[in-house]
């Protein structure tokens, strides 16, 4: 799923 | 990274520094929800645990960095060093009727059911509405110092613009996540009435008269 991609977000 | 995160990363860290300048120069934290900005240090601290278990870049884990020590220190000068400027009569909002819900949804609604993912979901959930006591704060006074409406400006531009950031990931990366937009939505949503405000009284007068 897209979504869980590495959280590289503030 | 693209214009549009960098420039809405830039925005909330501007929004930080105000705050927290405001408070140092003027020794006071009149007009300002410490409520709100505990909520805003739980949400840095539930949000960016991965420091301790993941590097992605440089400028990722400093910015972490700095907008978890702002915020603990914001909330140190507002319930220590400055606390009898602290409002506690108007600074009333029921956080627990925030944390609360916001605690179930994350339980209820995420992308994998981990703990470090139940942690993200919760503090991107509580972000949305983070700013509530304070907005709450200023509809009970009645009014804002104009430093505390351009704080709170720069909060609300910065989720904006990652409205735009997902629009473009989307676009460009396929990167979607419901989560961060459902969130950001509301949370951008909430500040549209004092977007309204801050636009139409802007420069106008020193108080902004907010209505309630």
């Amino acid at each position: 799923k897209k979504a869980n991609q590495t959280k590289d977000e503030l | 990274m693209n214009v549009f995160r960098l420039t809405g990363d830039l925005s909330h860290l501007a929004a930080i520094i105000i705050l927290l300048l405001k408070i140092w120069k003027s020794r006071s934290c009149a007009g300002i929800s410490g409520k709100s900005q505990i909520l805003f240090a739980v949400v840095f601290t539930t949000r960016y645990l991965d420091l301790l278990t993941s590097f992605i870049s440089l400028y990722n884990t400093s910015m972490k960095l700095i907008y978890i020590g702002c915020a603990y220190a914001t909330v140190y000068l507002i319930y220590v060093k400055f606390r009898a400027t602290y409002d506690g009569n108007h600074d009333s909002f029921r956080v627990e009727f925030l944390v609360v819900p916001v605690g179930g949804l994350a339980v209820l609604i995420n992308h994998n059911f981990s703990l470090m993912e139940i942690l993200w979901t919760f503090s991107i959930y509580l972000e949305s509405v983070a700013i509530l006591p304070q907005l709450f704060m200023i509809s009970k006074t009645g009014e804002a110092e104009t430093i505390t409406t351009h704080y709170l400006f720069c909060l609300g531009l910065y989720r904006a613009l990652y409205l735009l950031n997902w629009i473009w990931r989307y676009y460009f990366e396929g990167f979607l996540d419901m989560i961060a937009i459902f969130a950001g939505l509301v949370q951008t949503v909430l500040y549209c009435d004092f977007f309204y405000l801050y636009v139409t009284k802007g420069g106008k007068d020193r108080k902004k008269v907010m209505l309630p």
